[in-house]
């Protein structure tokens, strides 16, 4: 079974590391609760 | 004629043979640390002189185990596999194996030691192993003592052997200056501790360095302070670390003859390990990226012969597709992916091509749907539970029973100990009070990118996939176009309950009926399938305060084709909280 998510453009900044290992079509062995992204600031303000 | 023929034929066939294995040893030569390969080594990563710690010496001198057999140990170390010889028959082996790894200050530090009795015909038998922190070992450990570990079995975290490790640690300052020194001793052929003009123009050369013989002269003599022709080694490897600051003259690497473009630093380092693979001081064959792969008998190998396409990083799309690598992010180590080879082959037969997706189209889908729903209703079953033990015997070093809510008799169907829950705790969640931070919501194998091209140009290549797909028609997807996107892809080994990424409030639900393909990287890899825009799923829109509008998409798979909500529209969710969970059933 898979789980996607799907966020707004611009609104997330995912961690480098999940990144680099995706750019090279690699999977990340994660657990629940670890950190993924975090709020781009710009995009929350205005919606703030 | 015939004859001729024949033969002709066998002596084509001896030297597509030949080629292979050619091909096979100059890949796997390849393949080594500081090769050059793609499989994340050395020298394919820039490190920064604040990320580098220096080159740990890890030795596996013996172990003691309870029965007599031939031994063989692994070490698994970031990106890296490397294994020992084969011991005589005995409870005692003795390998004395040494191996030079990189340490950085934010880079893998543990290490998993695997001991493994051995068959001849057959796959290699994990018995023990034990994991240790390299950082912490040197710290502890300044001078190289011999520790003893006790090796865990993996299924039961009995105590089945002991380890004996030494490890030391060359500070950065040293290595470099031992580096110069060891690269001009290489051409020192007399052994004298001098360099003659011609030694040292030689050394150029094997550095691929093309600067003209008047710029040779000139570093020669400038180290040759009285003149006699001869310089010490002492002397010209101080005026070469200058020299390397100021106009690089080492452009590759003479063990291995890759370029090297890095800085100085990485080219040291790069050629600090790939001397030791090159010169056979390191008596440990490495070339593996997962404790598995190195302890596969000599029939396995025979058959990645005709494979070896398979062995890299991730999955390979086509007809090479067989693994799957994962890399842990917390021990960044890399892990093979178990999967029964039976199952991969029925999933490229029908994924990866076209025929299989019309045999698909035309009723397998209802097949499917049938299975699933058949296997839902006996992993329900009081009877399906006797299935539990061979399972946690088959994930042995996957399941970690003690972080599960309920004992193993709580559980009287499979699909109840599918769907188990875990002990409070269990799974800490990250910066639980800033909800500006996105937390996984599983725990599973995992996908991010920044963007829907990304994804596609990376992952995704069925050539249907869009976010509107996805999402279906009754979700307002044009927030989401050109999102970023995470995949979370549970195996069946993993905890199946799925949990909210974000904080806020749940605005809806939307089911979309669909088939259940398989939602392996086999089928996602294929651009002949489609399963995340044809899949049975459950979208939910979550908003929030630092996000805008989540989607968090529930896809259902092949026999796993259940998924049950425990939230309903209008909660509140805190990051972390249990949203539902995937069982068996169609």
């Amino acid at each position: 079974s898979t789980v996607i998510s799907v966020f707004e453009k611009d609104s997330i900044k995912i961690d480098e590391d999940l990144l680099a290992n995706s750019a090279r079509s690699l999977e990340t062995l994660v657990t629940v609760g670890m950190q993924l992204a975090q709020m781009v600031w710009t995009k929350a303000k205005m919606r703030l | 004629m015939g004859n001729g023929n024949s033969t002709e034929a066998k002596e084509s066939r001896r030297s597509k043979m030949r080629q292979k294995i050619q091909n096979f040893r100059s890949r796997r030569r390849l393949s080594r640390p500081g090769s050059g390969s793609v499989s994340g080594l050395v020298s394919q990563r820039s490190v920064s002189a604040d990320d580098f710690a220096g080159i740990a010496l890890l030795t596996l001198i013996g172990a003691e185990m309870k029965f007599k057999d031939k031994w063989l140990a692994c070490v698994s170390f970031g990106e890296q596999t490397f294994r020992s010889e084969i011991s005589n028959s005995t409870e005692k082996p003795i390998w004395n194996s040494e191996k030079k790894l990189l340490l950085e200050k934010n880079g893998p530090s543990l290490a998993r030691i695997s001991v493994f009795e051995t068959n001849r015909l057959l796959k290699n038998n994990i018995v023990g192993y034990c994991e240790l922190d390299l950082l912490e070992f040197v710290v502890q450990e300044p001078d190289s003592a011999c520790k003893s570990f006790d090796l865990l079995d993996p299924a039961s975290s009995n105590v089945v052997g002991s380890m004996f490790v030494s490890c030391s640690v060359e500070d950065p300052v040293e290595t470099e200056t031992c580096f110069a020194k060891r690269i001009l001793s290489i051409v020192d052929y007399d052994e004298d501790g001098k360099l003659s003009f011609s030694e040292f123009s030689d050394l150029m050369n094997a550095f691929g360095n093309i600067v003209a013989a008047n710029k040779k002269e000139e570093l020669f003599k400038a180290a040759d302070l009285n003149g006699d022709g001869v310089v010490t080694i002492d002397e010209l490897a101080a005026l070469l670390a200058v020299q390397q600051e100021q106009e690089p003259i080492i452009n590759s690497c003479p063990v291995c003859g890759e370029a090297l473009q890095l800085d100085k630093l990485n080219a040291m380092i790069h050629m600090t390990l790939c001397f030791d693979e090159g010169t056979g001081n390191q008596t440990m064959t490495g070339g593996f990226l997962t404790d598995r792969q190195a302890s596969y008998g000599w029939m396995f190998k025979l058959s990645e012969w005709t494979h070896l396409a398979t062995y890299d990083v991730g999955l390979n799309t086509g007809s090479s597709a067989s693994h799957i690598v994962v890399i842990d992010r917390k021990t960044k180590r890399l892990v093979e992916e178990l999967i029964d080879s039976k199952i991969v082959m029925s999933m490229r037969a029908i994924y990866q091509s076209k025929i299989g997706l019309r045999l698909m189209d035309q009723g397998a889908k209802e097949i499917l749907q049938n299975l699933s729903e058949k296997q839902g209703k006996k992993m329900n079953t009081v009877e399906s539970a006797q299935n539990i033990p061979s399972f946690l015997e088959f994930f042995k070093d996957q399941i970690n029973m003690a972080e599960v809510k309920y004992p193993l008799d709580h559980f009287k169907t499979f699909n109840e100990f599918f769907v188990r829950e875990l002990k409070p705790g269990a799974r800490p969640i990250a910066c639980m009070d800033q909800d500006d931070v996105a937390v996984s919501a599983a725990d599973c194998r995992l996908m991010a990118f920044q963007s829907v091209d990304d994804s596609t140009r990376f992952w995704i290549k069925g050539r249907k996939f869009s976010i509107k797909g996805l999402l279906g028609n009754d979700v307002q997807s044009d927030a989401f176009l050109d999102g970023s996107l995470v995949i979370f892809r549970l195996a069946p080994q993993d905890y199946h309950r799925f949990h909210s990424p974000v904080s806020g409030v749940i605005e809806k639900f939307v089911n979309v009926s669909g088939s259940l393909y398989t939602v392996n990287p086999i089928a996602v890899n294929s651009k002949y399938c489609n399963v995340f825009t044809e899949n049975k799923r459950t979208i939910v829109i979550i908003s929030t305060a630092e996000f805008g509008k989540v989607a968090f998409v529930a896809i259902g798979a092949t026999m796993v084709g259940s998924i049950t909500f425990v939230r309903q529209e209008g909660d509140h969710v805190k990051k972390g909280d249990e949203l539902g969970y995937f069982s068996f059933g169609g």
